[in-house]
C-alpha cells in the first residue's frame, strides 16, 4: 500500500497543474499494437491548427513512439521505463517540467502496451482512453475488465480489417457498457480515417474547466 | 528479491516434475489476443491422434480459454489470476495436481496476454514460445526485448492479415536474431493454417529427454 500511497501524491500534484494550466490530460492504454501511436499521429495532424497538443510517450526501450510523434510537428517526451510494466506518476510529474506548457490544451500520455497494469496507476490525467484493436478479437472486456470498467472513452481501432477477422463489434459494445455505463464508444480506422471525426468533434469540444 | 527465490523454488520442482515424466513442457507468452489459444486449437485438433496434449490457461478472468481447449477433446485447467499480470510458479505446482499427468507428452502453459512481465517469471518449463502477430506492428521486438530475448521460439501469427497491413517481415526477424540468435522462427496463420506444418513438425520430432 505504500508505492500507491507515494504515487497518489504525485498523481495529485499533476492533476492540479493541469487544473491550474486548463489541460486536457488523456491517459491511453491499450494492448501492444492497436494503434495508439497511429490513432494520435493521424489525430495531430488533422487538429494541430486548431489545439495545441503534446504527447508524452511511455515505452519499455527505444524513443521510436516519441519521434513518430516529433514528425507530426509537437512536443513529445519518451519515457522509458527499462523494463517496468506501467508508467507511475511521478514520471509524469518530470516529464511535465520537460514541456513548454504554456498554450497547451491537450497532453496525451502514451502508456506502455499492456493491457494488465497501467489501469491500476493513477497519473493525474484528467480522462482515460482505452483502445482495442479488431484483431486482438472480441472477447478482451471480459478477460481484461478494468482497463475497460476504468476507462472514459473506448476507440474500437482497426475496422478496417473487420472483414477478415471474426469480430462481433455489438458484442463487444455490449460487454463494455456492461463494465462501464457511462462508456463512450467510438469506431475507427487510423488507416482509413473512417470513424475518426466523431473522435477530433470529442476532443475539440468546448470543455469547461475540469472541477 | 524475496518474491524471486520463492517462485524459483517452486519452478524447480515443477522442472523435475516434467523431466521426471518427460513431459515436454511449454510456456506460451504473447501481447492479448495475438492468436495463443486460436493456435492451441489447431494444434491438438491436428496432432492429438499422435501426441498426448493438456494445456494449463491463465487468464485474469473468466474460464473463457480453458472452455475452448477442452471442446477440443483434452484436459485444460484454468488459472484465474483475478487481476494479476502474469502467472506464477506455484500456480503452475497446484494444477498439475489437477491434471491426469499419466501418458503426457506436452503440457502447454497459455500465460496471461502480456508482452511484459510473464518473461520474468520462471514457471519450470522446458521451452518458451513467444508469439506475434502481425497486427501488432514489426517494432515489437525493439520495444519489448525481453520476451523475444528470453525465448526459444517466435511463431509470427496471422500472416493471412499481410496484405492489409504494413508489416516488414524481414526486419522482426533481424530484430529478433539480433537479441536471440539461437530463436527458432515460423511465419504461420492459425486461420488459413498456412506453415502451420513445421510447428507441428517441431512439436512431434523424437527429443531427447531434457537434460
Ligand atoms: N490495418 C490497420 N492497421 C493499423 C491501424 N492503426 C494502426 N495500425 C497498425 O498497427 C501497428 C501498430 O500500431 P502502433 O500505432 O504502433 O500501435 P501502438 O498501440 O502505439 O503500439 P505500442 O506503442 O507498441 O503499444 C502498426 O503496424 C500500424 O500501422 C488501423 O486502423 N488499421
Ligand atoms: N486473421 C487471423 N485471425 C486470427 C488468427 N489467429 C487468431 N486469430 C484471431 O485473433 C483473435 C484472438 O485470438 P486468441 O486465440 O483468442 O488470442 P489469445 O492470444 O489466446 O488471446 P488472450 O488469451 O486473450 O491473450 C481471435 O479473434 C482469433 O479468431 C490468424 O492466424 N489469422
Ligand atoms: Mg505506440
Ligand atoms: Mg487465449
Ligand atoms: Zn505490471
Ligand atoms: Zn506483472
Amino acid at each position: 500500500k505504500k508505492i500507491l500511497a507515494k504515487n497518489e501524491d504525485f498523481a495529485a500534484v499533476n492533476r492540479k497543474f493541469f487544473k491550474k494550466k486548463n489541460i486536457l490530460c488523456i491517459n491511453m492504454i491499450s494492448s501492444p499494437g492497436s494503434g495508439k501511436t497511429t490513432i494520435l499521429e493521424k489525430t495531430i495532424g488533422q487538429l494541430k491548427k486548431k489545439i495545441n497538443i503534446a504527447v508524452i510517450e511511455g515505452d519499455l526501450y527505444t524513443k521510436l513512439d516519441a519521434e513518430r510523434i516529433r514528425a507530426t510537428g509537437v512536443q513529445a517526451i519518451q519515457i522509458e521505463t527499462k523494463g517496468a510494466c506501467h508508467l507511475n506518476a511521478d514520471q509524469i510529474t518530470n516529464a511535465l517540467h520537460k514541456l513548454d506548457t504554456d498554450n497547451l490544451d491537450i497532453i496525451v500520455i502514451e502508456n506502455i502496451g499492456n493491457l494488465v497494469c497501467p489501469s491500476d496507476f493513477d497519473l493525474g490525467e484528467t480522462m482515460r482512453v482505452v483502445v482495442l484493436s479488431v484483431a486482438e478479437g472480441d472477447d478482451k472486456c471480459r478477460k481484461y475488465p478494468q482497463s475497460f470498467a476504468k476507462a472514459n472513452i473506448l476507440l474500437i481501432n482497426k475496422t478496417d480489417l473487420l472483414p477478415h477477422l471474426d469480430f462481433d463489434i455489438k458484442k463487444v459494445k455490449k460487454d463494455a457498457l456492461k463494465l462501464n455505463k457511462h462508456l463512450k464508444i467510438f469506431e475507427i480506422s487510423a488507416k482509413t480515417a473512417a470513424g475518426m471525426k466523431n473522435w477530433f468533434n470529442w476532443l475539440t469540444e468546448p470543455r469547461t474547466p475540469v472541477s
